[in-house]
């Protein structure tokens, strides 16, 4: 709870620095290897000439902040080393070496777990948590807290439902029954399924912050 | 550290439990969905009259100790409510709530968290982690504690890969870049491909801990 405490000066920190840039910064969560990243290049792709930067996050490697850039988005890669999450420090270290201006998106993508990040504050304005088709239907009943501590949902890899026999109605009832207000999108990072919605989503959020 | 000598205290007695039944006892660890309830239901139904137990390790729900249930083995389920993962002292309790007789097979399923369980010894022989083919191939570099601590590597729903792209050789060079020693077997626990393999394996793992 110490460590929480300090954590939550670093976040408010980092909230107040984002407010006064009038940025929507988002919370991107999921397991390790559920879409983060390939969903980040498409919404950077689609979002155009929209000012916007990542925080990439990670055990290991600098992978993820190399996919960004090669889309031409600025990135900056923090490593956690045996950290299972980002905290309000890093991020806060990490927004210093990028150059936000007015009305940015920030896209924060944490480290691949389902469990850990839901408790620490980073300063964003709202969590967006990623389950892909293939995790099974149980995973928010499973671990609830990263869905209750989450605005919206994306249900991601829709393009493999065929292939395995997941009720994707009962994956958003099983969402829904443990936040029920949750949104939630059905996209395919891949195919671009989806992605509109969640491109709209993106931009009215942007706007309403204003 | 302190945290970890304690835990390890425990983990030590439960080995020395384990020692003296001739019990084979595995720490299954994957990401949130990657298959470990539903390969070890598959693992189950084969080991036919192989006297075997199963410990489960969620943040909420009975669902997977139910699952294995099913199958007509006996399993206790631990719910860590925040934590992320199980320890020495939980693993401790839950064996004294299961009949392990002489030359058994225990099961220890974790929390859904490549990240977490790494650094946590329960007692066991051995770490297997579990790979879905659907995560991408660069997961073993990005999360690489779980591998480096891990005995055997499980790539798992390879019936999925025709549909997903993924390079299954790239895959297994990165978890040999992370852990030259690693052992690994391609299976799907959905159409039981490489099952044989994965049974020739415990079965050998128990025969020299005789
Ligand atoms: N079929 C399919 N595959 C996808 C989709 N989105 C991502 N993938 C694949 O899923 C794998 C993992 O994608 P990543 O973007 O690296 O996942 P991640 O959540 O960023 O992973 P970490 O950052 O390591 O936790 C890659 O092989 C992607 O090509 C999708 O919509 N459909
Ligand atoms: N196509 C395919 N699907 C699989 C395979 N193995 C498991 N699944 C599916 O993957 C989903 C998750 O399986 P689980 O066994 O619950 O995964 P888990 O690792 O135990 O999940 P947690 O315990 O919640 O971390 C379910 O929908 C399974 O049916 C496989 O070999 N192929
Ligand atoms: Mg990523
Ligand atoms: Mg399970």
């Amino acid at each position: 709870t110490d460590i929480l405490a300090k954590n939550d000066r670093y976040a408010d920190v980092n909230r107040a620095t984002l407010r006064g840039l009038n940025t929507f910064a988002i919370n991107l969560v999921s397991s390790p290897g559920s879409g983060k990243t390939t969903l980040l290049c498409k919404t950077i792709e689609m979002l155009g000439d929209q000012p916007l930067a990542v925080i990439e996050g990670d055990q290991q490697t600098a992978n993820d902040a190399e996919r960004i850039r090669a889309t031409g988005a600025p990135a900056v890669q923090v490593n956690t080393g045996k950290g299972c999450h980002l905290d309000g420090h890093m991020v806060g270290h990490a927004m210093e070496h990028l150059n936000l201006v007015e009305g940015s998106m920030l896209f924060i993508e944490n480290v691949g777990n389902l469990v850990c990040p839901a408790g620490f504050d980073l300063g964003e304005d709202c969590k967006v948590a990623i389950l892909s088709v293939t995790e099974g239907e149980d995973k928010p009943l499973k671990y609830p807290d990263m869905f209750t501590a989450s605005r919206i949902a994306l249900l991601n890899k829709v393009d493999l439902a065929p292939h395995c026999d997941v009720d994707l109605d009962l994956y958003e009832k099983n969402l829904r029954r443990v936040n029920p207000g949750i949104e939630i999108i059905r996209v395919s990072a891949r195919t671009g399924e989806g992605m509109d919605n969640w491109l709209n989503w993106l931009k009215g959020s942007l706007q309403r912050k204003r």
